[in-house]
């Protein structure tokens, strides 16, 4: 048909077969349709300007230019369908990756990126981030949570108790995500549930950043006396983001019950079997 | 005898700021790692007799703290083995496993000894290498409680594990 799709009982994502990017979700629930494209980009970490000699370090996120250069404008991909689950695995590059996955009975799309070691060879810090493009009319709003608990209304280029001279169009508008943030046109709402804490931001309407890993070749001086860069190859993480497309009036009910799910996941414990009867004693 | 305190003293220190944030020098890194692994220690002996108490079996529990990347010595070299899941959630959850297994067929069972459906994946690995098969199920766990389900290996002609499947793309 020209498109790829995967789908349940809840959710249909749509994928581009010629870029293997995502590009829409829907609610078939409640009848919801946004065009989506998410992919993985990188800033150029600074190492100082005419400006400010502030370069991107542990503490500090400067990037160099506002516009992060795509990881890959396309993903190779496979398919896996089977009655429990269906993936989308995409492979951006040697050093990121992602499945996309809809288990049975999963109302959310689950983002499971790898990203790692961050190559350093060309003398470039990198700070790279997953992006979700959509049309939503957002005019200048996003949230983001404060430790799980309360939502902040963010808007950009503005802080609600002075007048904000903005120096850092991109570091500027970032705020801490703990465990979510959103966009919405007031009608319907993107909402992404991280699993640690990340930097986040909209730095334009209807789009949505988060960083998921850096690797920095300079110290900010700020006090940690060292780059942001660990020893041998670097380290790769791997994380997941819970994507949710809700209208704006049930959305709570969905994030914070799928939140709570995630945070306080189930643990598991494996055994061999066939251990001999417990005695108090 | 297991103790939680050890941990509970290694987490207090992660409250640092450079713990949370990443932002610690090197070398302070790897002593937060030393000390949540000495914690982990004698954390994993409390919780398997917890665990051995409420399920009334002495068992040699294993936690595999590796399953994001699919790696769990217990499940990938055992034709037989329980798994214990725990949900600290005050409501029922139901909850997809997935556990990385050695190759075949597996006959999953829910704890009142009935068959859950349950799928064997074939995941892509690096060229070269074999694919990595994970048993994938949906577990029900009651609220603040655990539920324990037994996978075995069985013989099957043909056991039938799922791959996935290259989309042909334009070169580029």
């Amino acid at each position: 048909t020209g498109v790829l799709v995967i789908q349940n009982e809840y959710i249909r994502a749509t994928f581009n077969p010629e870029t293997g990017l995502l590009m829409q979700i829907e609610d078939l629930e409640q009848k919801l349709v946004l065009p989506v494209s998410q992919a993985f980009f990188w800033y150029n970490a600074s190492t100082g300007d005419e400006r400010s000699g502030q370069p991107s370090g542990a503490y500090i996120f400067r990037p160099y230019g506002l516009k992060p250069l795509p990881v890959s404008r396309w993903a190779q991909i496979r398919v896996l369908k089977t009655p429990l689950v269906q993936e989308v695995h995409q492979n951006f590059s040697a050093w990121c990756s992602q499945v996309v996955r809809l288990y049975r009975g999963q109302r959310h799309l689950e983002l499971e990126w790898t990203v790692g070691p961050i190559p350093v060879g060309d003398k470039w810090g990198k700070e790279v981030i997953s992006r979700f493009d959509t049309p939503l009319d957002t005019k200048g709003y996003f949230y983001t949570d404060s430790n799980g608990r309360e939502i902040l209304k963010r808007r950009r280029n503005y802080r609600p108790t002075w007048k904000l001279n903005q120096t850092e169009p991109v570091a500027g508008n970032y705020y801490p995500v703990n465990t979510r943030i959103y966009i919405t046109d007031g009608k319907k709402q993107l909402t992404v549930l991280t699993d640690r804490s990340q930097g986040g931001s909209s730095l334009q309407d209807g789009s949505l950043e988060l960083m998921v890993h850096r690797r920095l070749l300079l110290d900010d001086n700020r006090g940690v006396g060292e780059p942001l860069l660990e020893e041998g190859s670097g380290s790769w993480v791997r994380g997941h983001h819970l994507v949710l497309l809700d209208a704006v009036g049930t959305a709570a009910a969905g994030h914070r019950l799928l939140a709570e799910k995630d945070v306080l996941a189930p643990q598991m414990v494996l055994a061999p079997g066939g251990g001999a009867p417990y005695q108090p004693g | 005898s297991g103790d939680s305190a050890p941990l509970e003293e290694a987490m207090a220190v992660l409250q640092h700021h450079d713990a949370v944030s990443g932002t610690s020098r090197q070398l302070v890194a790897n002593d937060y790692a030393r000390l949540l692994a000495a914690g982990w220690r004698p954390g994993q002996v409390l919780l398997s007799n917890a665990l051995a108490r409420l399920s009334g079996s002495k068992e040699a529990f294993s936690i595999c703290p590796e399953l994001n990347i699919s790696v769990c010595p217990l499940s990938q070299t055992s034709a037989r083995f329980q798994v214990a899941i725990y949900n600290p959630l005050a409501r029922k959850v139901d909850r997809m496993v997935r556990l990385p297994v050695s190759a075949g067929a597996f006959l999953v069972k829910d704890p009142s000894g009935h068959a859950v459906p349950s799928d064997v994946l074939l995941l892509p690995q690096p060229e070269g290498q074999k694919p990595s098969p994970e048993l994938l199920f949906s577990a029900s766990v009651p609220a603040l409680g655990f539920s324990i389900y037994s996978v075995a290996r069985v013989s099957l002609q043909n056991p039938k594990a799922h791959s996935p499947e290259r989309i042909p793309q334009k070169s580029r």
